[in-house]
């Protein structure tokens, strides 16, 4: 592809080669975890959420790089969908940047009886992004 | 194995599925059992809200009732206890636990019994509905929370010793209508440094809530000895204002999946070193390719 690039385009050639190739393995918006917080006042939950005031449930976005290989922890199998997408059928969706991992949450209830209830729950917060 | 690590159909959305919609063409694996389906009919409101089938107003819902400005002040101690600033649970060994619920009393009758002797102060009728605990929260502890009122002025200096007294009245028997279980606790505090005193009735609570008892009563008589009974009465008549009904402390462990079970990531931990210092330690019990994914994507960071 670059090959043929190159082919197609037989104009001056770019200062830096190096750059110049790199925007074909690393993408510029590379998959990432952004921050994101909101508070349980804007969703008007704050009547019966006391605590946390705040929620950072932060998000993964971005675009995943054609060979992710290690470096976003993705198994075998995201290579061979890249491949499938790029080869062989375009209908199959890309891989994604997903979250990998979470962090639990605590929260602070109060239930319609007037009883308070502390929980913590499972998998709230991203914390680290993969390509899937 | 959580259901987002398997095949799924595009209308399907992940664990919030009730089998109700589509019992036929729902993969089998994905079918909850009966026992976390009621669990799905009492989701959290935060989790319902964004369930396909849960697009509530919450602001049309039935009002909640307000909670008792001292169990709140409590909780919101526990709080600031168990999570972080950012509201993530605090690392600790210590307790299971990760649902703490209060419940206040639905009716109460006070009955005060001025023995000058003993001290006694009032006796109690409790009724606590615990129709909120879900099947899915399995029961650790069970306390009786008391609080004093910390604005009427009792002596610092005043060294307490209390008897606890509980019955249970089994309106569902037949055979005995009226029979009681008790037990007595002894109780040695200073109200100087004590603000909530917490009676553990765990032994005495646990077969009840086991059998999903929904209405627990109670009657607690809360007998206090103060030093001198003769010189004394002014004190008495001190904590006999100060002493508050108490609450119901339940801490369970919720066992569905929504729920941070603290013990697999502590188990996940051991498996899985923080940083090996070495390159050719051997990295132990990594049996699962989870662990060795996780173990590579690190190296990998590294180099």
């Amino acid at each position: 592809r670059r090959e043929e690039s190159l082919r197609e385009a037989p104009a001056a050639p770019p200062h830096n080669l190096s750059d110049y190739f790199k925007q074909f393995l690393f993408p510029q918006n590379e998959c990432e975890l952004h921050n994101f917080r909101l508070s349980f006042s804007q969703l008007k939950w704050d009547k019966w959420i006391i605590a946390p005031h705040r929620y950072s449930p932060q998000y993964c976005k971005g675009d995943c790089p054609r060979v992710v290989g290690h470096r976003y922890g993705s198994p075998v199998h995201t290579m061979v969908q890249n491949i499938i997408y790029e080869k062989l059928d375009a209908s199959v969706p890309k891989p994604s940047c997903v979250p990998a991992e979470y962090s639990p949450l605590s929260v602070l209830t109060i239930e319609p009886d007037g009883s308070i209830v502390y929980k913590e729950y499972e998998d709230m917060i991203a914390t680290k992004c993969t390509c899937r | 194995p959580h259901s987002r690590d398997r095949a799924v159909s595009d209308k399907t959305s992940g664990f919030l599925v009730a089998p109700e919609d589509n019992p036929h063409r729902l993969n089998p694996l994905l079918r909850l059992p009966k026992g976390v389906r009621r669990g799905y009919a009492l989701l959290p409101p935060l989790l319902k809200v964004l369930s396909d089938q849960g697009r509530q107003n919450w602001e049309s819902e039935t009002p909640r009732l307000q909670p008792d400005s001292r169990a709140l002040r409590y909780m919101k101690r526990l709080y600031k206890m168990s999570a972080t600033k950012e509201g993530i649970p605090k690392a600790s060994k210590s307790h299971l636990y990760n649902t703490v619920r209060l419940f206040t009393p639905c009716s109460e009758c006070k009955h005060r019994h001025r023995e000058l002797m003993k001290g006694d102060l009032h006796s109690v009728d409790l009724l606590f509905n615990l129709d909120r605990v879900t099947a899915l929260e399995h029961l650790l502890k069970s306390v009786l929370l008391y609080s004093f009122d910390t604005s009427v002025p009792v002596s610092s200096a005043t060294t307490c010793v209390c008897h606890l007294s509980i019955k249970e009245y089994d309106f569902s028997s037949q055979v005995c209508p009226s029979a009681s279980h008790s037990i007595a606790f002894s109780l040695h505090f200073e109200f100087r440094k004590r603000r909530w005193v917490e009676v553990d009735v765990t032994s005495f609570l646990q077969p009840l809530i086991a059998t999903n008892r929904r209405n627990i009563h109670m009657a607690v008589n809360f007998t206090c000895l103060v030093g001198d009974p003769q010189l004394n009465t002014e004190q008495e008549s001190s904590l006999n204002v100060a002493l508050v009904p108490p609450s119901l402390l339940l801490y369970l462990n919720d066992t569905s999946e929504q729920a941070y079970h603290r013990w697999n990531s502590l188990r996940h931990r051991r498996k899985i070193p923080v940083w090996p210092r070495q390159r050719d330690t051997p990295l132990a019990d990594l049996t699962d390719d989870q662990g060795k994914e996780n173990t590579q994507s690190k190296r990998a960071s590294r180099r």
